[in-house]
């Protein structure tokens, strides 16, 4: 695994999120499962936890978008590019953007599985950088795995808790 | 002769890439001219990184790694 420089991460160990649009790919209630489960994926290892907000400005904002979205890193149509997050910080720190013009799913292995996608990007909100151990989720290169039976690959364990420590429950 | 697999597309499209995720910066001027060029540095980086074999070279391997679906955060890198 490895971390951003200086290992950055949150000061807090309760952090908010807010969904700000949805993808048409996929019904809203698969996409709020996907994107909950994602970060719960995290909170299961670490001292972290996640609150859904509605309305205002939450650590980790997560949005769909196409092309240019707003922070200077278009994406690039289909294929190549699938998502990107930004390190632990005020302001766009910490926020997700999945890119629109892909095809994400709720678990068929044709398309993106969003649950997948969006628990890698998380770990870059938290502070992970891409992993080069090929199992990682953290690796930055797409493979699909059954999301029903999910686990959590050990190098991507080690990283988020050299950063907050283990779950003290 | 050995028939090369990559386009002048595939060299521009590895350029890109190299830029995007693995910091290489614009070859500028005659320095770039001797010794490993900036491209056959940040390939070897790439290939390593990926566990390809490293030859430096643009080869069917590693443009095949560099097509393949991804995340758009930059290898080890914050995005500033």
């Amino acid at each position: 695994f490895s971390t951003f420089g200086n290992s950055l991460k949150w000061e807090k160990n309760s952090l908010t999120y807010r969904i700000e649009n949805y993808t048409p790919d996929m019904s809203v209630a698969e996409v709020d499962d996907s994107i909950n489960r994602a970060l719960q994926v995290w909170a299961k290892v670490t001292p972290l936890r996640f609150t859904r907000i509605y309305s205002g400005t939450a650590d980790i904002m997560v949005s769909f978008g196409r092309q240019s979205h707003g922070d200077y890193y278009p994406f690039d149509g289909p294929s190549g590019t699938l998502a990107h997050a930004f390190a632990p910080g005020s302001g766009i720190g910490g926020d997700a953007h999945f890119d629109e013009d892909e095809m994400f799913t709720f678990s068929s292995n044709r398309g993106y599985v969003l649950f997948l996608v969006a628990a890698h990007e998380f770990g870059h909100s938290l502070g992970l950088s891409h992993s080069d151990d090929p199992g990682a989720l953290m690796y930055p290169v797409y493979s699909y795995r059954d999301p029903s039976t999910f686990v959590l690959p050990r190098d991507d364990v080690n990283g988020i808790q050299s950063l907050y420590g283990s779950n003290p429950s | 002769v050995p028939v090369s697999e990559v386009t002048v597309q595939d060299e521009s499209f590895a350029e890109n890439y190299l830029k995007n995720f693995f910091n290489m910066t614009e070859q500028k001027g005659p320095s770039t001219r001797r010794g490993i060029s900036p491209l056959s540095k940040k390939l070897s980086e790439m290939q390593r990184f990926f566990g390809l074999h490293i030859t430096g070279a643009l080869d069917g391997e590693t443009l095949e790694m560099m097509k393949k679906p991804r995340c758009g955060v930059p290898d080890g890198k914050i995005a500033r």
